[in-house]
Parts: C-alpha cells; sequence; structure tokens
C-alpha cells in the first residue's frame, strides 16, 4: 500500500535523522573496537613525544608524513591473516654502573591470545664521538635483564654488534628471538640494557624526555597464532 | 553500483562517513582521520535478482542458471556488497605503544543483488 519509510515487518517507527546518525556512530565503534581485536578504546593518558612518534611511524613504513605532520597511509593488501606491527617506546632509568640504561617495554596480551613475532627490533640513536681521529666502531651490547633486579646483575647478553659510527645515527639490534620467549614466558614487562660505551662514556642516546626525537623504541611485527583454535578443534 | 540517494528504493550503497575528531576517538587512533561506514540497502526485486555484473558471488551464478531453466527459486534475493577494500589503521593502545595493523574487508565499495 503506502510506502512508508519505516521496515513495516520490523514494527519500528522511523528513525528522525540524528537518532538514526548516532546508531550509525556506535555501530560504527563497535566495528572498529572489534576489527582491531579491543574490548574498549584505550584510554590515553600520556602523549609520545610528537618528534619521536613521527620518527617511529617512518620506520614502520607505514606511509608518508605530510607537511602538517599527520599521516599519510599506504593501503597494503593484507595476506588472508594480516599481521600487525607495534612500536613501543621505553620508560628508561640510568643503570647504577654509569655504563648505560636500562629499558623497559611494557606489553599487555589478551587472555588466551598467542602471539607470534615474525620479526622484531630495537631501534636506538647513537652519537658520533666527539674526537674526529677517533675509530669509528663502537662496541654494542644489549642484555636481557630480569625484572625487579637491579640493574646490571643477572642478566644475559642478547646481542654483541660492532657499529659503524660515522655521525649520529640511528641503529637496530634484532630481538626476535627475544621477544618471542618473552611473549611465552607471559610477562608484561620487557627489559633491556644497552651500552656503547667509548672511554667510560656512553653514546647511545637513551635519552627518554619529553619531546626528545631520539628516545629508543621497539618495533615488532606480529600475528596472533591461530593453532590455538586448532588446539580447541582437536579437543571435539 | 548504485549510490543510495535520501529516498531509497532499488539495492544500493549507503554512504557513512565518522570522523574521528568528532568522537573524541583521534585521541588514540592517529590514522586514517576517518571511518568510512558504507553500507548495503535497498530491494531486490525478482528483475533483479543475480543480474550479472551487479552481484558477483557464486550464488548469483546459481541463481541466474535456476532462473535461466525456469525452475521457480521461490528464494527471495538480498542486497550485498560485491565488492570491499582493505583498511590500514595506526594507533595507541592501552600500553601507549603503536600499533599499525591491516583490516581486510572493512569498507563496502559496491553492493549488488544476490
Amino acid at each position: 500500500g503506502s510506502p512508508s519509510p519505516s521496515c513495516v515487518s520490523c514494527g519500528l517507527q522511523a528513525m528522525d535523522r540524528d537518532a538514526e546518525e548516532r546508531l550509525m556512530t556506535e555501530i560504527a565503534k563497535q566495528q572498529i573496537l572489534e576489527k582491531l581485536h579491543l574490548k574498549e578504546r584505550p584510554n590515553i593518558t600520556h602523549t609520545v613525544p610528537r618528534a619521536a612518534l613521527l620518527t617511529a611511524l617512518r620506520k614502520l613504513h607505514s606511509g608518508r608524513v605530510r607537511q602538517d605532520g599527520t599521516l599519510e597511509l599506504e593501503n597494503n593488501i593484507p595476506t588472508k591473516d594480516p599481521g600487525y606491527e607495534i612500536v613501543s617506546f621505553a620508560d628508561i632509568s640510568e643503570m647504577e654502573s654509569g655504563e648505560g640504561a636500562s629499558l623497559t617495554f611494557q606489553f599487555l596480551q589478551e587472555r588466551g591470545q598467542s602471539i607470534q613475532v615474525l620479526e622484531s627490533s630495537l631501534w636506538i640513536y647513537v652519537r658520533s664521538s666527539e674526537d674526529p681521529h677517533r675509530d669509528s666502531r663502537l662496541p654494542a651490547r644489549v642484555f636481557l635483564s630480569a625484572v625487579g633486579e637491579v640493574s646490571g646483575s643477572n642478566r644475559t647478553l642478547v646481542i654483541e654488534k660492532m657499529l659503524e659510527v660515522q655521525d649520529s645515527n640511528w641503529h637496530t639490534f634484532p630481538i626476535t628471538r627475544t621477544l618471542q620467549s618473552f611473549l611465552d614466558s607471559g610477562q608484561r614487562r620487557l627489559r633491556l640494557e644497552v651500552s656503547c660505551d667509548e672511554d667510560g662514556k656512553n653514546l647511545c642516546s637513551l635519552d627518554g624526555t619529553a619531546n626528545s626525537a631520539y628516545q629508543p623504541f621497539l618495533v615488532a611485527k606480529v600475528r596472533l597464532r591461530d593453532d590455538h583454535s586448532k588446539h580447541v578443534l582437536r579437543k571435539r | 553500483s548504485l549510490r543510495c540517494g535520501n529516498v531509497v528504493s532499488v539495492c544500493c550503497k549507503r554512504e557513512f562517513y565518522i570522523k574521528f575528531k568528532d568522537i573524541q576517538w583521534d585521541e588514540w587512533i592517529i590514522a586514517p582521520e576517518g571511518y568510512h561506514m558504507n553500507y548495503c540497502i535497498g530491494q531486490c526485486p525478482q528483475h533483479l535478482a543475480g543480474s550479472p555484473g551487479i552481484a558477483s558471488s557464486f550464488h548469483a551464478t546459481v541463481f541466474s542458471q535456476l532462473k535461466i531453466n525456469g525452475i521457480n527459486t521461490a528464494t527471495t534475493s538480498c542486497c550485498v556488497p560485491t565488492e570491499r577494500r582493505p583498511l590500514s589503521m595506526v594507533f595507541f593502545d592501552s600500553q601507549h605503544s603503536i600499533v599499525k595493523m591491516d583490516v581486510p574487508d572493512m569498507i563496502v565499495e559496491s553492493c549488488g543483488c544476490t
């Protein structure tokens, strides 16, 4: 009979435009949280230094940074099982020995979630030596230290590299296996100690102060493991 | 694919864009600046059901064969997405880490009748 904008079979009254807009907004919010595997929107208590953020995003190859600092993303066509990439900024504390600094990264894994680390690296900004005649090679070491222990004690060497430092620049340290065993252990805080020692002076910039463009960070490409569901299937 | 106007009749794509700044979600979503949550709405009368080029699903192909052979399908045809594309998102998680995720099939590009 008469055309009615409402859904006759549903028995609902026609919504006014605002109510419909509000409803659609709520649906969009739920859809985005679900697709990002989040229960609720993250509560951001402190801002990451903008310079550090832009540096990290550039390392993520996640697109181009426009003049106004906003990000233009490249839409990657994801594989069937899209992984995702994480950039985590460290909380930094000086080591008592003065040898370097201790970086603490926090990770929160949802209960029942199992994460596979495809690749991970630690990014450290290393300054060039003030002595122009100095050998450009610089020994750098990264240790994994037990959380809660005095820094410098009870730690294991993760990687040792001889850096070629002509001028100040970023250097990466692969920590894929370290991060994988850390996540598998279910802990929440990963603590790494870094030392780039030159005659008692630490050339690694471990400056976590606000607005520091050289804040060390960790990049990881990860994927949710799906063998967990298969396991459940086997149970049935 | 048809784009819906104000009055909806035949299967079409209705565009709906939400700007994260408007809902204060730009505090934790770094990029993109908004989300196109388009959706499909409208009727799929018999003569549009499974029209080639409108619906590219396997279901449409089978449906066409049944119709061509005059078999009464007595089934209804639905207005569904026929093309979708992924969306890359970069956001802060609760640990203030930055996460970049490519979410498949996030944006409806076109609609059609099954």
